[in-house]
């Protein structure tokens, strides 16, 4: 499904410059469960955006379901994002001025779903986050975990074939953090592919395999 | 130095009344080091923010170094708060558009210290977090274990007397999180008042005791 081949990405402050991944190699095959381990600041959140279509590398190959990703246009880029792929912020990104329920439904809004419809499916699956007694509150209502959860939940409402998950389980407590992971297993059963960020151990294990990165390079 | 008592706390969305903290009662005594559990959403943020002088209780009492802090002024609560408590957010706060140098050089700003004295504090704590080499960066250019440390240096350079915080290792992996769990056992030994919101066991084992929160309750 994913072939990252010589995946460098480099930012610019000022003069300096600051190589967060250098010649990065990663394949990921249809349906397998990936964790990714390594310190802050190794480069996790900048391979992930590549890896989700939303960042471009600064030079290197990513093909993604054979299709050569850095040579398309922004429009069909942003079409694989909204259909394939269910990306999980680190730091959310949620709408702060639309309730939760309005956040959940915004994937199923740009695929034309009907309205009652996507709120069916938004409720459902903010149930399975725990946060089915939530639902009008505003983000600025919520705790950090629930912030967090609403992130998750707004991800996998479109039954995307792809998961990224940049530290899904940074501000949960081990138990809401077991339920998340078995929605996490339910999905990975049904054949979809994941990629998840974790500094925790007990998450980590979850997956098939732990790709380690130290300072911008897989080890 | 803390005595919190029948602290209750109640949010109402619409007409659904939701009871974040019920009649909790608390003491610390000076120079202890507490850390604090629950799940998502028991309410330890809400407790945080009403011990740091950030919010106030629905009812209750709550004493600060004697003093009763529901009866004062805006103006007080606002001085002891950048004299006396170094509060590191669960979502960090910092200043987008701002350096991060200049976030953390923001109380000492407050407290008048002149331009090179706060310099060199500001980079000294900095470097203690392992952002040396970050200090011109703007939030958005830096890793969510890099700004959750730059909250952590803007909380510990006034050397305050009492830290508040709210997961403060929640994006970091376990290496970075023994660092600056190393510098708060040095606030700690210089005779300062801990308690530490985590969901992870090895940092909630650093402290004197653990406190557990249930549904907004003490255990
Ligand atoms: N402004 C608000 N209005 C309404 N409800 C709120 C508000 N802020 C928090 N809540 C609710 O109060 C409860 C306690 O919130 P709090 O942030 O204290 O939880 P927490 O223990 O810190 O959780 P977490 O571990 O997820 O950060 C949550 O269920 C939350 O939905
Ligand atoms: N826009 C940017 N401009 C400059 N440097 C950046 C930018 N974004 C990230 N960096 C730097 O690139 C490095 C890698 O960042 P990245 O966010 O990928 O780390 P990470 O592994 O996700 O860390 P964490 O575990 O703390 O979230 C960091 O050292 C960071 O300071
Ligand atoms: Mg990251
Ligand atoms: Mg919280």
């Amino acid at each position: 499904l994913i072939e990252a081949k010589d995946i460098t990405r480099t930012y610019k402050i000022g003069t300096v410059e600051i190589h967060a991944l250098r010649s990065v190699n990663l394949n990921v095959r249809q349906g397998e469960y990936v964790s990714v381990m390594g310190h802050s600041g190794s480069g996790k959140s900048t391979l992930m955006h590549i890896l989700g279509c939303l960042d471009t590398p600064t030079s290197g190959k990513y093909r993604l379901k054979g299709m050569d990703v850095t040579s398309l246009s922004e429009e069909r880029l942003a079409t694989i994002r909204n259909r394939e792929i269910g990306f999980i912020f680190q730091t959310f990104n949620l709408l702060s001025r639309a309730s939760v329920l309005h956040n959940v439904e915004l994937p199923l809004i740009y695929r034309g779903l009907p309205s009652k419809e996507r709120k069916r499916k938004s409720i459902s699956v903010l149930e399975n986050v725990g946060l089915g007694d939530r639902i009008n509150h505003h983000p600025n209502q919520l705790s950090g975990g629930e912030r967090q959860r609403v992130a998750i939940a707004r991800a996998i409402v479109i039954n995307p074939s792809l998961i990224l998950a940049d530290e899904p389980t940074g501000n949960l407590d081990s138990k809401t953090g077991e339920e998340i992971l078995t929605l996490f297993d339910e999905i990975y059963r049904e054949g979809n592919t994941l990629i998840v960020v974790t500094h925790e151990r007990y998450v980590a294990k979850r997956a098939e395999r732990i790709v380690h990165i130290k300072d911008g390079s897989i080890r």
